[in-house]
Order: C-alpha cells, then sequence, then structure tokens
C-alpha cells in the first residue's frame, strides 16, 4: 500500500459516502444519474468476484463491501424509495447505458491479461468503469443548478482513479511491479474523461462561484 | 502464476 493508492481509496469511499449523505438528508436524488449508479454496480460485482476466492487484507475485503453496499444501496435509494424516487430527473437521465456493457465486455473476450472467467470479468470491469461516468457527465450538462454535494461528490469520484495512476506509476519504479497496460489504458480514458469538468469545478471554486457546465 | 498483476487493488 502506498500514499497514493491510500488518498484514492479514501477519496473513493468519501464520494459514495458524501452521496449517500446527500440523498439521506436531503431526501433528494436530482442531478445524480441512476445510470451511472448502476453501471457501478456491474463494475463491482464484476471486480469484486475474487472477495470469495483470495484473501489479500482485512482492508481488502471490508472496501469491497462498503463498495458493493453503497452502491447497491444508492440504486435501491434511487429506483425504489417513495420519496427520492419522485426527485429522480427521469427525463434527462436519458443515457442508453447498457449500450456501453457489450462493447466493454467484448473487449474484455478480446484484449486480457489471461483468458479465463475471473480475468475477462475484472478486465471487463476495468473498461466498464472507464465509461460508467458518462451519464453522470451528461446529465450534469443539462442540470441547470449543480448543488455542492453533487460536484464534490464527481470531484472526489474522479480525483480516486487519477490518485491511481500516480499509484500506479509509484508501483512501477518503485516496486519494480509488471506493466499494466489495461489498468493504465483504462484509468487513463476514464480520468480523461473527467477533464473539462474538473476545470468548471476548479474554476468554479476559485471564483466561488457556483458549478456551471456549458451545455 | 507470477505474469498477472496482483488484484491487491480495489
Amino acid at each position: 500500500m502506498n500514499i497514493f493508492r491510500l488518498a484514492g481509496d479514501m477519496s473513493h469511499l468519501l464520494s459514495v459516502i458524501l452521496l449517500l449523505l446527500k440523498i439521506r438528508t436531503t431526501k433528494s436524488c436530482a442531478g445524480i444519474s441512476l445510470k451511472t449508479q448502476e453501471l457501478y454496480v456491474v463494475v463491482f460485482l464484476a471486480r469484486y468476484l475474487n472477495l470469495f476466492t483470495r484473501y489479500y487484507s482485512f482492508y481488502n475485503t471490508v472496501m469491497k463491501l462498503v463498495f458493493i453496499a453503497t452502491s447497491v444501496c444508492i440504486v435501491w435509494y434511487m429506483r425504489f424509495h417513495k420519496v427520492v424516487k419522485q426527485t429522480y430527473n427521469k427525463d434527462l437521465d436519458t443515457f442508453r447505458h447498457y449500450v456501453v456493457i457489450p462493447p466493454c465486455f467484448l473487449l474484455a473476450l478480446l484484449v486480457h491479461h489471461e483468458f479465463t472467467v475471473m480475468e475477462v470479468l475484472w478486465t471487463f470491469s476495468l473498461y466498464l468503469e472507464a465509461v460508467a461516468i458518462l451519464p453522470q457527465l451528461i446529465l450534469l450538462q443539462r442540470t441547470r443548478n449543480i448543488d455542492n454535494l453533487t460536484g464534490n461528490y464527481i470531484f472526489l469520484l474522479g480525483a480516486y482513479r487519477a490518485l491511481y495512476l500516480l499509484n500506479w506509476i509509484y508501483r512501477f519504479f518503485m516496486e519494480k511491479a509488471q506493466a499494466r497496460w489495461i489498468s493504465w489504458i483504462s484509468g487513463l480514458v476514464q480520468t480523461a474523461l473527467y477533464a473539462d469538468f474538473f476545470y468548471y469545478y476548479i474554476k468554479s471554486w476559485k471564483n466561488n462561484e457556483k458549478l456551471k457546465l456549458p451545455a | 502464476n507470477p505474469k498477472l498483476p496482483q488484484k491487491d487493488e480495489l
């Protein structure tokens, strides 16, 4: 474990906790994309299958369970909670997210480290996570006023994989870890998708004004 | 096997 990976995991954990707090306290999921949340459930289920087959550490196991539980909980709130589901921007969250699943799976069948079920699903989860934020970013452009909690949630979510990029650089040089091209390229694509959000988020933070993405 | 990257990350 290195400081970059720990910071990345904490940023990721904080983002999901922030989102859950926003939904629970405001009883609203306005501005949040259900499509992105559902893609994240698929990402975590496909990636954390080794939860039952390999024990790395208490930390690793607990964090996997937390990410699976929180992502399922958020989808439950947005789909079934009687008050929260009324606040879902159904008409704005129109990205057909099931469209991205088959290409990611097909790519995982073609490009992977090893052709086994676990490895292909793990690779699929990396490709899917790289594009999972798209519905949320598109919804943001359609949302007039983005509340602070949502902005912070997306910033932390983007920051986590950016920190993982630093973690991979650290591991490659310091631990002489072998090249992880699939993780590296997926992580780069994922972080690049946040580029313009980061720009407008930091700009709004510097000028102390409301976060606004150009349509 | 050693060639597979460690899955110790989240």
